[in-house]
């Protein structure tokens, strides 16, 4: 956790769970982990998905929960994920 | 832009859709017109009809849901995820639902419906998410205006990728509805143009062609003066296929592929309904003509080359129609572009001529040309 946060420990638990969730919605391909998996923090599969995350809005690619991408992740959005699915 | 894998789509090019459950943040009217315009961004594009139906199981299954609603997608709660849509194809396929905790709006108070609509269509129709941040598919919302809405290049482009774009109709060009900051006035002192629809309205005649309208009084040619269809009827914005008047009633009706509106005057009576209230067959999907006999209390709507006969007094269609237009109205040649009644004489509009019939007689008593309405 602490390679993917600059914030407090509750904020970056906060946000921590609230990027997971969201990139389980809108970056998990079909067949993907399901919903309440644990994924062991800054495990690669997170990383990744952050690094998709960022390069499909056009951030800066740093597979780290940042300002700017966390900004992102609590825009109003469609449902209907980024990824193929 | 981006299409989902396989590249589903549709493979007619009318679709119903059905608003199943309403929200109650929106009155049911305006949830309506929403869903219609939002439909209609998209079908201005690309050869696509949508009709409503409000019973059974349509296309588009639209509805406004809470949480876990039973397709392993649930929603959120306010914000987050604000709808999502089913990509096209059978059951699921195609579906939109809304997430009810939301504060729907037709303006900017809470999330725009025609916005969110819009984008969701776009992946009933099979677009997924674009990376072009200015793309009506961009994932995050971004409030649009309804009106002069025009759909961004980017979803332009990915669109005609599945459907082509929408095809000129011989006989009345039809072209996507995006208004031009400054629509041109065709030129219809041109020999080969015609209206695309003429009726009465109270004491003036109105001629509509494209995106623009003349109104004059009916026996004077003095006053004549060209205006923008948006400027006094919004909702038509362009390409009326045809109208007409029932004076008697103080009601107008206007005609655009499968839908008309109602007005009194220029004041539109609620949202557009669907022909098929006239008793059409489902296949005939917009109208090329309609005119209202006075004496005979009926209206004959012209369809390519056949026409029906609707009693305005039943208020049904005539048995043994459709019928030729050309053996009924004899001297009357090619497809009817639009139809007046004007003191016991039935004006047919056809391209550049305009066929005078004498509904006494029943011969066609002189031919002029269509442009000396507005002047020419």
């Amino acid at each position: 956790a602490p390679s993917l946060f600059a914030a407090t420990p509750r904020t970056s638990k906060n946000n921590y769970r609230l990027a997971q969730v969201y990139l389980h919605k809108y970056y998990t391909r079909k067949g993907g982990h399901q919903v309440g998996e644990m994924v062991a923090r800054g495990s690669n599969s997170i990383v990744k998905k952050i690094k998709e995350l960022q390069a499909f809005f056009g951030l800066q690619v740093t597979g780290k929960l940042d300002r700017s991408t966390m900004d992102m992740i609590k825009k109003p959005r469609c449902g209907v994920p980024d990824v193929a699915n | 832009y981006r299409l989902f894998p396989g590249e589903p789509k549709w493979k007619k090019n009318t679709l119903t859709y059905r608003i199943a459950k309403y929200t109650p943040s929106m009155t049911s009217a305006d949830v309506d017109k929403a869903i219609e315009m939002a439909l209609q961004a998209w079908s201005s594009a690309v050869p696509l009809n949508f009709v409503k139906i409000n019973s059974g199981v349509a296309d588009i299954m639209i509805s406004f849901e809470t949480g876990d609603h039973g397709d392993s997608y649930p929603f959120d709660g306010p914000r987050g995820t604000l709808a999502h849509a089913f990509a096209p194809g059978e059951g699921l396929g195609g579906d939109t639902h809304f997430d009810n905790a939301e504060k729907w709006t037709m303006g900017t108070n809470g999330f725009n419906l025609f916005t969110v609509a819009a984008h969701e269509f776009g992946h009933a129709l099979g677009l997924a998410h674009s990376a072009d941040p200015s793309a009506l598919m961009y994932p995050t919302y971004k409030y649009r205006h309804p009106y002069g809405f025009h759909l961004p290049k980017d979803d332009v482009k990915g669109i005609q990728a599945l459907y082509g774009p929408r095809k000129m109709f011989p006989g009345k060009p039809t072209v996507p509805n995006v208004p031009p900051h400054n629509p041109t006035i065709p030129d219809l002192c041109d020999s080969s143009s015609s209206f695309d629809a003429v009726t009465t309205l109270g004491k003036e005649l109105l001629l509509f062609k494209d995106r623009i309208f003349w109104r004059r009084q009916v026996h004077l040619m003095a006053g004549i003066r060209p205006s923008t269809i948006t400027s006094s009827f919004p909702q038509l914005m362009s390409n009326v296929d045809a109208a007409y008047e029932v004076a008697e009633r103080g009601t107008a009706y206007f005609f655009k592929g499968p839908h008309y509106w109602i007005t009194r005057g220029f004041q539109m009576q609620g949202p557009p309904r669907t022909i098929y209230d006239f008793g059409f067959p489902r296949y005939v999907q917009r109208i090329d003509a309609a005119v209202y006999l006075k004496d005979a209390q009926k209206t004959l709507f012209f369809v390519g080359d056949e026409y029906y006969s609707y009693d305005e007094r039943k208020m049904k269609m005539e048995k043994d129609y459709p019928k030729n237009t050309e053996e009924e109205f004899s001297g009357v040649n090619g497809q009817i572009d639009a139809a007046v009644e004007l003191n016991g004489y039935i004006y047919f509009f056809s391209g550049p001529k305009t066929y005078k019939y004498d509904i006494e007689k029943e011969d066609v008593v002189s031919v002029l040309k269509s442009g000396s309405w507005i002047g020419c």
